[in-house]
This record gives structure tokens, sequence and C-alpha cells, in this order.
């Protein structure tokens, strides 16, 4: 088992059990500041951890953060875990974290699929959905980016269980899905929703499952404009920034559609790098500089969040 | 354990809405089992597929026929994926 989170290697990709015993040990380690809370279990019966990042007080305005809903995905929980060590081992040397987390909490899911995320390293490393079984089909899985109560089963999802992007039987039918919904809910304070997943370099805002314009489509494409800016600073990684619908395709049952429609306002979805050249197979030599550059537009949406609160 | 020997990774540059339409007709075929990394939705994103080795030569003559131009970014998978695991494994020790 890793005995500290210094001796844990960020910059290499690691199975499911090995996040998890990471999660202990980054808990143990800051044991004022990050607590491991079980949401639920998912099909196949593993365990959903959050990181929960608070500094006291009961339900005080919350951040959501999660990576890898689809499995393969690599570089989004890698970065998932750089990002939850760089939390915790900065607040109270970096000021603004430090501000943020005074006031606020922050909750991140890092393996949001596990099913998947364990079937990308055993059986195929090309595995997007999640694992459940779909009566009457040989086929398996449904896109959790395609369950959410938001547009569910309109354009840009698929009805047929061997698609790729199946929206599954009904919305939140996967338990994946469903455990993230009634903590939010039952929670019923966050007012951010970011959600992480890879490639070709995009952040976005609702819609994906119309076109038209989100009530606070200009704050947050100017929030996006500016946070791919302080992004870019690291390495000149360019981002596009933009609705779902207006800058990939329409995409209805998206997580951050939902997150948006139940009042978080700030609801954002990142892809990360790459360009294309490696896809879903991006070298472990980039998930530092990836999770780096990410870390400062997540910082500055974070703290945009804090100064604006409604 | 899935292999992807041969599969290989290719990104179309999309020029106009005529080759968008084609693409789009690619995504209907079922039996070339293609997985879109990058699906074709605009002129200005390109489109990248992974096609298994056994619809490879189907997918190459289709878009040479329509004049689409494409690049290979990953010549074979599982050599790639080969790489990674092996990488894995050399961390894990």
């Amino acid at each position: 088992q890793e005995r500290s989170t210094r001796s844990f290697n960020f910059g290499a990709y690691h199975p499911l059990e090995t996040i998890y015993s990471w999660m202990d040990t980054l808990v143990a380690q800051y044991p004022q500041l990050v607590t491991k809370e079980e949401i639920g279990r998912s099909y196949e019966n593993r365990p959903m951890y959050v990181l929960k990042f608070s500094t006291g007080g009961t339900k005080r305005p919350a951040i959501w953060i999660d990576t890898g809903i689809h499995a393969r995905e690599w570089v989004s929980q890698a970065t998932g875990v750089w990002t939850a060590n760089k939390i915790a081992s900065e607040y109270t040397t970096d000021a603004s974290l430090t501000s943020l987390l005074n006031t606020m909490d922050i909750y991140m899911l890092i393996l949001t699929n596990p099913d998947g995320y364990a079937y990308t390293h055993t059986n195929d490393r090309m595995w997007r959905k999640t694992r459940s079984r779909t009566s009457g089909s040989a086929c398996r899985g449904v896109d959790p980016n395609r369950n959410w109560d938001a547009g569910f089963g309109g354009p840009g999802a698929s009805k047929s269980p061997c698609s790729d992007s199946y929206h599954g039987p009904s919305a939140h039918s996967e338990i994946e899905v469903k455990n993230v919904v009634n903590l939010i809910k039952s929670h019923g304070n966050f007012k951010s929703f970011i959600s992480v997943h890879a490639y070709s370099q995009l952040l976005m805002y609702p819609y994906g499952y119309s076109c038209r314009a989100v009530p606070h489509q200009q704050e947050l494409d100017s929030i996006g404009r500016v946070a791919v800016e302080k992004l870019a600073v690291l390495y000149g990684t360019k981002y596009k920034v933009g609705s779902i619908c207006n800058i990939i395709y329409q995409a209805s049952g998206g997580s951050i559609d939902w997150s948006y429609d139940v009042g978080i306002k700030y609801s954002f979805a990142f892809e990360l790098r790459d360009t294309g050249r490696f896809g879903f197979i991006l070298p472990a030599n980039q998930i530092i500089p990836t999770a780096s550059e990410t870390w400062q537009a997540l910082k500055y949406i974070m703290g945009y969040v804090r100064d604006h609160p409604y | 354990e899935r292999v992807f020997t041969g599969d290989q990774v290719l990104r179309v540059n999309v020029r106009s809405e005529e080759d968008l339409q084609l693409l789009r007709a690619m995504e209907t075929q079922e039996e070339w089992e293609l997985d879109f990394w990058l699906h074709p939705v605009s002129t200005e994103l390109p489109v990248d597929i992974r096609v298994p080795r056994s619809s490879l030569s189907s997918v190459k003559e289709y878009l040479q026929a329509h004049a689409i131009p494409f690049t290979v970014v990953i010549e074979n998978m599982q050599e790639v994926l080969d790489e990674e695991k092996a990488e894995m494994e050399m961390n894990r020790m």
C-alpha cells in the first residue's frame, strides 16, 4: 500500500483499487480537511467514494467536481487524483484556495463510473459506458452521460443498447447516476457542478439537449473564456468555449444540463487534452501537464463561484 | 481481454457539408463497427474514428472513393496499448 501521498506516482495511470487505497492515504494525511464518503454502490457493487474537502460547518455552499464518467477517458480520472492532492496540499499555502475553503466545500468524485473503469483495465481498454445489463439485449452498458433527467431520450442519444451513447431505459436508471443525483439533491446547496471528460480540449456549458441559449449564457461564456486563458498560460493549450450543442453536438441527458436545470448556475464540462494524436491513450507523461493546466482553469471558476454568491 | 491489433485511428479534416453527410452515413454502417472518437458535427472540427482492422480496407476505399482526405493518427492501436500496459507494470513494480 502507498504509505504517503508523497510516494504516490501522480504521473501514472492506476487501477481502481490503487486509487481507492490512495484516497485513504490522502484522508490520513489531511484529516482536518479531507473525508471520504461512500455515496452508494455501483451496478457491480463497487463502492463509490466522494472526497469532501471542508474546513467545517454544515452544508456550506459547495462545488462539485466529477471525473471519468466515461470509463476510457483515463486522463480525466488521473487529473482528478492529481487535483485532489493539489487541493489538500495547497490549503493554507494558496491564498485563493484557502479563502475558498474557508467558506465553501469541494466534493470530488474521481471514479464516477467505477465498473467501467475496472473494465477498461481488465477487458476492454476502449469501454465507455456503465456495465449494467439491459433485458432483451446481449449488449451491456448505458452511456451515463446520456442518462440524466435533462431532455432524456432526445436528440444526440441512442435508443440502441449496443450503441456507445445508449441513453438507458429511463432517466437515472443507472445507479451510478442516481447516487450522484441523490447526494446533490439531499445536500441542496451546490453552487457549481463541474464534470471532467477527455479529449478534444473544450470547456462547455449548458445546454446539450437544446441549442437554445441558457439564461446565463453570457456570464457562463465569459467565465469560460477567462478560464481557458488561464489554462493556456502554462503550455499554450488551446480550448474552445461554448455550449455543448454549439461546439460539439446536440446531446441529451447530460449531467451539466441536469445540474443547471436543478438550479446550479455554474455548470461546466471540460474536455481535456489531447489533440487527437493519442486520444484515449494519452501517454502518462502528459498527465501532470494536463492536470496542471486544468487546475488553472478550475481555480478561476471556483474563485468566481466564491465571489459571486447567489 | 479485447485486443486491438491492426486497429487504426483515422483523422478526417472535414472540408464541406457534403463531407459531413458522407461521414454521417458511415456512422450508420453498423457492420464496420466504427468507434467515433470525434463525431462529424461541423466543418470546424476534425473527425477521429477508430477503425477495426477488419473494416480498414472498406473504410479507406469509401473515403478515397468520395475524395475525402484523411490521415492515420494511430497506426496500430495494440502497439500503443502494449506500451501503456508495460509502463503501468513498471510503475507498479
